[in-house]
């Protein structure tokens, strides 16, 4: 299986909304 | 039309700080404008942020960290496997004689993102790697029955605290351990007993137990269900235990559901010297640069979080992989995975384009498991290509600048990508 590991990921927000069946992407977050 | 497609960066901003900077405006900006709902700091475990890396000898290498790394992901390749293969609960009691697979769940040793939360009452403040690749929150308790590993604060003693309870053996919650460890729970004087092994051979076994958990001074929960660790052992790196952020309902991100309704979103921070976020909840003025694509579970392993990858562009060139290459492998996102993997036709597409752009520069040793790597020691600045994701319903989320390379040092700086063994692992 493939996996996005946590350097894919830096200075992302990543957004986990399992309710609404989504998974979001915000640059430059931090 | 070049500065489009490339980074172009000071050698020396690729290296990690000595001293913290603390929280950079943008984080600050995130925190307060998460007013209701609760954010916690990120910090990397072993830069100079961390208050567990006092010892510097504890840091492990490059090469050490990659390792970890590589043992998790093949413990999560397992998972996802061994899924395929797993009994049924009832199965296994029937067949009692069967040897149930030690569950070679996530290697925690490679995780190196941490959280501080409050536990019990008066709450001990603990540092807990947060992981979205595994469900069980569990920290070191007194009296350590067997063994615990040394850890940076003092290990948490549910002796001290007026709102700690036992889980009974025979409360559900006790059952639900199954699913969320891979293991059936034990009983020692009608209490439950977790275990939970990590595939590097780290494990903690101890009581399961209910505790008020305190994310922020405001955001606090009774009765939350933790792993209250007496015997504990392996790659931790000084924090006091884990906090799981899985699919599973033992998960914190299940239990906290009534409040914050399975919404949680983090920030990474870019170097080990410098701060992100874990918050909790929808804020209200949640940024509108958020770009969604599909939450998809992984068939073989429940706990993981799924994400559909459709394609993968290098600078202005969208590589020649067809999607059928991502789709029969499926990825996950882990916060825990320190470098992305591909399918291995995907990560030499990816490798022989990265290459093509940056042929001007010295290729230098391999480190691990990161094949392409460079030494810019003789340049002040340096150019590489961009590379963005192409997830399905058509979002293309470009990686930061610092998302695509790992810096050994400025001799050896390499892709931070790896391909899989076999495209349909």
């Amino acid at each position: 299986i493939g996996i996005f590991g946590n350097v894919q990921q830096k200075r992302l927000q990543v957004v986990y909304d399992i309710a609404g069946g989504q998974i979001g992407f915000a640059p430059a977050a931090c | 039309e070049e500065r489009e497609h490339a980074h172009t960066v000071e050698v020396n901003s690729l290296l990690p700080a000595t001293t913290c900077s603390s929280s950079s405006s943008s984080t600050k900006g995130h925190m307060s404008e998460h007013a209701s709902s609760s954010v916690l700091k990120v910090i990397h475990k072993h830069g100079p942020c961390s208050r567990l890396n006092k010892h510097k000898s504890k840091t492990p290498t490059h090469a050490q960290i990659l390792q970890q790394d590589q043992t998790r992901v093949n413990s999560i390749h397992s998972r996802v496997n061994s899924k395929k293969q797993t009994k049924s609960v009832d199965d296994l009691r029937q067949s009692a004689a069967t040897t149930i697979p030690a569950q070679s769940g996530s290697v925690v040793g490679s995780g190196n993102y941490i959280v501080n939360v409050g536990l019990g009452s008066p709450k001990k403040q603990l540092s807990l790697i947060f992981d979205t690749g595994s469900d069980l929150t569990w920290t070191q308790c007194r009296p350590c029955i067997i063994s615990c590993y040394k850890q940076k604060e003092p290990i948490f003693d549910p002796s001290f605290s007026a709102s700690y309870t036992n889980v009974s053996c025979t409360s559900a919650t006790c059952s639900q351990l199954t699913s969320a460890t891979g293991n059936t729970p034990g009983c020692d004087t009608s209490t439950c007993i977790y275990d939970i092994q990590y595939g590097d051979q780290s494990f903690s076994i101890g009581y399961f137990g209910k505790e008020k958990l305190s994310l922020t001074n405001t955001d606090v929960f009774d009765g939350f269900l933790f792993g209250c660790g007496q015997n504990n052992q392996g790659l931790f790196g000084g924090s006091a235990g884990l906090l799981g952020l899985g699919r599973n309902p033992i998960s914190l991100v299940e239990q906290l559901a009534q409040k914050y309704n399975r919404f949680f979103s983090y920030c990474l921070p870019s170097t080990s010297s410098s701060i992100g976020y874990l918050s909790f909840g929808k804020s209200d003025g949640s940024s509108n640069a958020v770009k969604f694509t599909t939450l998809s579970t992984v068939s073989q392993g429940d706990s993981f979080y799924g994400i559909n990858v459709v394609g993968i562009n290098v600078g202005e060139t969208k590589l020649p992989i067809s999607a059928s290459v991502f789709s029969s492998s499926g990825t996950i996102i882990d916060s825990g995975t320190v470098i992305t993997r591909l399918p291995p036709t995907a990560y030499s597409a990816l490798k022989a384009a990265f290459r093509q752009a940056m042929k001007s520069y010295p290729l230098t040793e391999a480190v691990s498991i990161l094949d392409t790597c460079y030494d810019f020691s003789s340049f002040k600045t340096v150019s590489y290509p961009k590379i963005s994701f192409v997830f399905d319903n058509g979002l293309t989320q470009d990686l930061d600048a610092t998302g695509i390379l790992y810096v050994v040092s400025a001799d050896q700086v390499c892709l931070a990508f790896a391909g899989n063994e076999d495209d349909s692992y």
